[in-house]
């Protein structure tokens, strides 16, 4: 009856807001570092 | 006691284009930046691999001050532009490794410098060279200032 | 139509012209020299001439793109997704930041209106190009390029850049419009791709955190309304195909980051969720229900002689942001309503109550629920004001024999079945976190539970609660604390009603219920 929401891949007992690691309607885990784009400084653009 | 309801005819075509997107879904990597090295590839793992534990509180500085110093120089280059670089550049400075920007290496003093002015120090650096992808010693560098991240 | 002679051929060569330049060093070295090079260019082209060239040039250049796309992933069987996306993506963040360049240079600084005419004019016309594609390419329509487009433009555009933060609210709304136009029910092949920009994580943190005094919560609920409308055909049937489940999941994500960050904003738009819900749709809708002030705290239901009428909170109504007394249609209905809240009279009215209800005799459409639920809060409010205009608080006594108890106690008894389920729905949909409003309804429902002249309104008022506590977690505060009153207090002798033993396993089940609240 219904879905075991804790199943869904989001920690929902973190004390921080969830959404700015969310991964996505579809996605069955959060974000990790490497995933978020992120304002770095220009000069780490080494690329 | 509602019951199902016929499906109107534009909700029949609704499901049907509905059905038909399920076959293009959006890619997590729609909705990032290009990697420049690293793109998410989804890649069949045998099943015994970690697959989703994702270690809490892994995006904190902490965390990654806890990483062995190679691994944060890894995070640093080939996570460009990305938060994970901006944590492994937080943890680096917080073992007094230094961003030069001329150059885009990480240094660290080996011992004192030997010349401390407003424009510069000089002496003996350790720095990480990533095209050799090693570190190296460096004695009698001029750091400039202007060059200090 | 009638794009000038040869703009097309222009419009292509300065489109691979830039994509070159973006993808230059020197460019990425000093982007606006970069940029001011080619719009020199593009002056020299004259496609900055006239409005409509401008307008010619992003909708040729939209469509260049998206071709490029269509080709490259027909072309799938030769490279790899990821091939096929960095390809793809190669030439369109160029053209996302052909797009936001312009944005954030064009016009002097001062006028920001030039900036968000300038964007409301490119959404348009992608949305355009996307409406039509979609028209064209029917189940073959590939969602990538226009979610590649919206996703990364939003995301330049919300780079923390002064020139940016000034019209960001503007921002905002362009893509808000942006999206209504193209919710789900208007283009469903681009549903999961849109589900995805409406609940990207700088999306939700832009629109319900960071904008200030919560100007971007109304505009948020609308696409989130848009959302449950359109999964409603289908989830009402509960036939849901991989699909939709998919989305479904999808969307139950969304509204647990929700209740987890925003439950106020939860808490405002609850009713005009509801509304939209089907009925059957039990944990979504208890899920919604469920959120409350993050400044509450909520005392335990299962608390031993727990006193809600003693709470501090059942004194404060909810912000409801919904204009409820105007979903009361048509005037003249209102209008006798309201005759009947102040005389109490002509009796005339209950027994016409229903007629206004009823819409059709199609078995599961017979109602107007829209109707059903305005006119619930409507008169519950009412009842509230009414109560207190006495000086009295809400509680068993001082809610019964009204004008307002008058119709609540007529439709349990006039309705059939199905309109009496819709009614308690109605009702159980206020039953909600300490506030006046869950407080008076849960009064409500149980005086109907005591005051019912048949048993079959009692068994209706029992599964209308039991369906949304066997049910996966959450539980709203308010139905916790009803239904334990219910099973616990002995004026309603709930224990000795048939319906109660009427199967073993239904026995059970109120056992295991009844214990898991003791």
């Amino acid at each position: 009856l219904g879905q075991d929401l804790k199943t869904l891949g989001m920690n929902l007992n973190s004390v921080e807001s969830v959404y700015p690691n969310f991964g996505g309607p579809f996605a069955e885990m959060p974000c990790r570092p490497q995933d978020i784009d992120y304002h770095v400084p220009s000069e780490y653009l080494i690329n | 006691p509602l019951g199902p309801a016929p499906l109107q005819r534009e909700h029949q075509f609704q499901l049907q284009m509905l059905e038909a997107a399920y076959y293009h879904l959006p890619h997590p990597s729609d909705s990032e930046k290009l990697r420049a090295y690293l793109p998410r590839n989804p890649y069949p793992l045998p099943h015994y691999y970690p697959q989703q534990t994702l270690i809490p509180h892994s995006d904190t500085v902490e965390f990654f001050q806890r990483l062995a110093t190679e691994s944060l120089f890894f995070v640093f280059y080939y996570m460009e532009g990305t938060k994970a670089q901006y944590l492994a550049a937080k943890a680096l400075k917080k073992q007094s490794w230094r961003f030069h920007t001329k150059y885009m290496m990480w240094f660290q003093r080996h011992e004192e410098p030997k010349v401390i002015n407003e424009e510069f120090e000089q002496g003996t650096y350790i720095y990480f060279d990533y095209e050799k992808w090693g570190q190296r010693k460096k004695e009698g560098f001029t750091f400039e200032y202007k060059y200090l991240e | 139509f009638d794009d000038p002679q040869g703009l097309l051929e222009k419009t292509e060569y300065l489109l691979r012209e830039w994509v070159n330049i973006f993808h230059s060093p020197s460019a990425s070295r000093d982007p606006t020299k970069a940029f001011s090079v080619f719009v020199h260019q593009m002056n020299v082209h004259g496609i900055l001439k006239t409005d409509d060239l401008i307008t010619r040039f992003f909708r040729l250049s939209t469509q260049m793109c998206v071709d490029l796309c269509y080709r490259a992933l027909a072309d799938q069987n030769s490279s790899t997704p990821v091939l096929v996306r960095t390809k793809c993506f190669h030439t369109l963040d160029a053209f996302v930041r052909l797009i936001a360049l312009l944005v954030k240079h064009s016009g002097d600084a001062s006028n920001n209106a030039t900036k968000v005419n300038l964007l409301n004019k490119v959404l348009g016309i992608v949305a355009g190009v996307l409406l039509q594609d979609h028209e064209v390419h029917l189940t073959e329509f590939q969602q990538l390029p226009y979610h590649r487009i919206f996703i990364i433009l939003f995301l330049e555009l919300n780079t923390p850049e002064p020139v940016l933060e000034v019209i960001n609210f503007q921002v905002l709304t362009a893509f808000c419009h942006t999206l209504h136009i193209l919710r789900p029910s208007h283009a469903p092949a681009f549903a999961y791709a849109w589900l995805e920009l409406v609940s990207h994580r700088v999306f939700i943190g832009r629109m319900l955190a960071i904008t200030p005094q919560q100007k971007g919560w109304g505009m948020y609920a609308q696409l989130l309304i848009d959302l449950f409308k359109f999964l409603a055909p289908f989830l009402r049937n509960a036939e849901l195909s991989k699909p939709v489940a998919l989305f479904y999941k999808g969307t139950l994500r969304v509204l647990l980051v929700l209740l987890h960050d925003f439950p106020e904003f939860l808490c405002d738009y609850h009713y005009s969720f509801c509304d939209v819900i089907p009925p059957n749709c039990i944990q979504m809708r208890n899920l919604i229900l469920s959120a409350f002030p993050r400044n509450m705290r909520l005392p335990d239901p299962f608390t031993p002689n727990l006193k809600v009428d003693m709470l501090q909170e059942i004194n404060h109504a909810p912000r409801v942001l919904s204009n409820i007394a105007s979903l009361i249609q048509p005037a003249s209905f209102k209008k006798d309503l309201d005759n009947y809240l102040k005389a109490r009279a002509p009796v005339t009215f209950l027994s016409e109550l229903r007629g206004h209800l009823q819409v059709s005799h199609e078995p599961g459409l017979r109602y107007n629920i829209k109707l059903m639920n305005a006119l619930v809060l409507y008169v519950g409010t009412q009842a509230i004001a009414h109560i207190r205009s006495k000086t009295l608080q809400p509680n068993m006594t001082t809610i019964a024999h009204s004008a307002h108890m008058d119709i609540f106690q007529n439709l349990a008894v006039d309705l059939d079945t199905e309109g009496r389920y819709l009614f308690l729905n109605a009702i159980a949909n206020q039953l909600r976190y300490p506030n006046s409003h869950t407080h008076y309804f849960s009064c409500t429902l149980l005086y109907l539970f005591a005051e019912a002249n048949s048993e079959a309104i009692q068994e209706q008022i029992t599964r209308v609660l039991l369906e949304r506590l066997i049910v996966n977690r959450p539980h709203p505060w308010g139905l916790l604390i009803t239904f334990i009153e219910l099973i616990k207090n002995p004026i309603y002798k709930f224990w000795n009603h048939e319906f109660v033993h009427c199967a073993p396993e239904i026995e059970k089940l109120f056992e295991s219920v009844a214990r898991s609240c003791m």
